[in-house]
């Protein structure tokens, strides 16, 4: 029969594929794991975050989401890879495992169900949602243009047909409200970070704006360590900083969102393409992907924990 | 499904404001359905544009008349995901 040491992290998998991986995962680790049901996308696909807690009452959480761009296949991949993970650090007691015996992680791998399944069956280079809007002429938002940050400001496009569109009004992507009304909900999220592909960069707030952020240097000072761990496996080089100062201004952001709701250590990480695949990364590179990704996280996850505020 | 035989993705780094301009020129032409894996971020960045195949020779025309440097990231996108669906049924046999 499968488990998850069965199941094959060296390769992309199909919707149901990683929906199953959860059920299996959350089976084999009944103390650690549950997998909670946040909403329903657009064409009502469970939106399903999975939460690794060693006990306690809504403790202090790090917030970690995949695919919110849904062709960006290498990061649901890497997302599960992660989620393994942490059971494996849990089992071994090394690792994360000693930040679960204080906080508690949430991982959601598909958070784009509607434009991955879009991907695996009719256009493997859709990228936003598939919501359809009155008045449109076309399908979908950009859900990472769609969040209450600076929304409808320059860095993002009013027309339905762009891949930067960021819709008829904030949150109007089932899959973002259930992000927001979640973190409000908990309460308790100390660092969230969201993670894209490609072109290796490690961003902090803002992006709809030049005004810098108050923890600026910290989160500078946070990228660095990361990125210099990341870079210490396989060699990938990454830049770091802001939004709006190291790629280009972009408006109605998740993690400018996420900051300005008090979460101070949110970052956006772009993954690698060794810069000859773009979205189109082999499958083989989606582990030592994964690794050294997980390295820089870890970063990010320890120094919210001694920094908790 | 879609396919995307002949596609190309041209990656290009502009060098000075005027190669910069060029290549946001082309984000206004809409009719070349280009996409824009890697959008215009300032000079020294690269610019990865997936182009179709109608739209590649009036692409590479336009650069080259503007003396813009350019290379191919991806001679044929069809060719990766056929290999990346192939893959994919490999993996799912063996599950």
């Amino acid at each position: 029969p499968l488990n998850t040491d069965t199941f094959n992290y060296e390769a992309y998998h199909t919707i149901d594929e990683i929906y199953n991986f959860m059920d299996l995962l959350v089976a084999e680790n009944p103390n650690l794991v549950s997998k909670l049901e946040i909403g329903r996308s657009t064409e009502n696909r469970p939106l399903y975050v999975l939460k690794f807690s060693t006990g306690g009452t809504n403790r202090p959480a790090v917030w970690i989401d995949t695919g919110i761009h849904s062709r960006e296949w290498v990061t649901q991949a890497s997302g599960v890879w992660f989620a393994k993970k942490i059971v494996e650090d849990h089992a071994n007691n090394e690792g994360v495992a000693s930040i679960l015996e204080t906080m508690d992680i949430l991982l959601e791998i598909v958070t784009n169900p509607d434009g991955f399944a879009y991907t695996q069956t009719t256009n493997r280079m859709w990228r936003k949602t598939r919501s359809r809007h009155s008045g449109n002429l076309c399908v979908g938002v950009d859900p990472n243009r769609n969040w209450d940050a600076g929304f409808g400001e320059a860095g993002a496009s009013s027309s339905s047909c762009s891949e930067t569109y960021h819709g008829p009004y904030a949150n109007s992507e089932p899959e973002v409200k259930s992000i927001v009304d979640f973190v409000k909900s908990h309460g308790n999220i100390k660092a969230f970070v969201s993670i894209h592909s490609y072109s290796q960069l490690l961003l902090y707030p803002y992006g709809y704006t030049y005004t810098a952020v108050p923890d600026q240097q910290e989160l500078h000072e946070v990228s660095a360590k990361a990125v210099a761990a990341l870079s210490s496996l396989y060699g990938t080089q990454y830049k770091y900083g802001s939004i709006i100062t190291t790629i280009y201004r972009a408006s109605g952001g998740t993690i400018d969102w996420t900051y300005n709701q008090g979460i101070k250590y949110s970052f956006t990480f772009e993954l690698r393409d060794t810069g000859r695949y773009g979205f189109l990364l082999p499958a083989k590179q989606i582990v030592p992907t994964a690794e050294e990704t997980w390295l820089a996280l870890k970063v990010i996850i320890e120094h919210t924990r001694d920094n908790l505020y | 499904t879609e396919t995307f035989v002949g596609h190309q993705v041209l990656r290009v780094i502009p060098q000075n404001d005027e190669e910069l301009q060029k290549v946001q020129e082309l984000q206004e032409l809409e009719h070349l359905q280009l996409d824009f894996w890697l959008a215009p971020r300032g000079l020294g960045l690269p610019v990865d544009i997936r182009v179709p195949f109608p739209s590649l020779q009036a692409v590479k025309a336009h650069l080259e008349a503007a003396g813009v440097s350019y290379s191919i990231m991806i001679e044929d996108v069809q060719a990766l995901l056929d290999e990346e669906q192939r893959e994919m049924l490999r993996s799912s046999r063996q599950l």
